[in-house]
């Protein structure tokens, strides 16, 4: 604890806060990493890619939300067990969750892709983008797979994805924070914590800045999904007011 | 915000599994 990292926090915190959010990842976490090196060459068949081109648009739109929402509840899991983040006001933890959840989630759908054939993990098998055609929004799909080949490409250790998750999700760029200094002060320290792993890990010096100016895309990446869920409720409201998970519309609707 | 976002602030509320 006597040296001292940037901005006068000891290296005995940021080591510690390093590792609250480490395993606050691994246990929540829909895969670990064995289960998906596992699957990683299971891939769905032909036929199976075209039956899912096959369903109604809504019926595969459904199915899309319902893997969202659940992924979200691991996220909200991985949020309460960062230390720090229970002790925010309520109002911003739920403003962090609902602007940040989905980015949290495009993030940890890297580590369910397989960069070497473009396919991730959905419904059990990895599969390619034309699996989601039905879905109608080709722009939204390819900018997701696109973004989650370039987080691979940074070839990101665990520990490095969580305290990137942390940083992406304890963000003070979001709006209506009403204590902005105390999720400030969170930030830093998972920043910190995030640049001395990435600077033991990586020979690369720019490691962290590439790593960083991927921000910009989740946002946009975000927006883009909100952008199209309000298209597809014009035509189909029914399928969103009775059929989407309630906790999905809560957060996007 | 809490008023608009009761399943999230339930999850939040609902101890740690």
């Amino acid at each position: 604890d006597i040296q001292l990292g940037p901005n006068n926090v000891s290296m005995g915190e940021l080591d510690r806060i390093a590792q609250n959010i480490i395993k606050s990842h691994l246990e929540t976490c829909q895969y670990t990493t064995e289960e998906l090196q596992q699957l990683a060459w299971q891939t769905h068949s032909y036929e199976e890619v075209k039956m899912f081109q096959g369903k109604p648009r809504d019926v595969l739109w459904q199915q899309c939300a319902i893997q969202i929402t659940h992924a979200i509840q691991y996220v909200v899991e991985f949020a309460k067990r960062i230390s720090g983040f229970m002790e925010l006001c309520q109002n911003d933890q739920i403003l962090l969750l609902k602007s940040g959840c989905l980015e949290v989630v495009l993030v940890r759908m890297c580590r369910a892709f397989n960069p070497l054939n473009n396919t991730v993990l959905f419904e059990g098998k990895y599969g390619g983008m034309q699996m989601f055609k039905a879905l109608g929004c080709d722009d939204l799909v390819s900018a997701v797979f696109d973004f989650a080949k370039s987080l691979c490409a940074l070839q990101l250790t665990e520990e490095e994805i969580a305290l990137f998750s942390a940083a992406v999700l304890i963000s003070t760029d979001r709006p209506w924070l009403m204590e902005p200094r105390k999720v400030q002060k969170l930030q830093e320290k998972i920043y910190f914590a995030l640049q001395h792993i990435m600077q033991k890990n990586h020979m690369d010096e720019d490691a962290l800045a590439k790593l960083i100016s991927r921000i910009p895309t989740l946002s946009a990446l975000c927006t883009l999904h909100t952008e199209e869920l309000q298209a597809f409720q014009q035509l189909h409201p029914e399928t969103v007011n009775v059929l989407f998970p309630p906790l999905y519309k809560e957060l996007f609707n | 915000l809490k008023e608009k976002h009761k399943i999230l602030h339930q999850l939040l509320q609902n101890s740690t599994s």
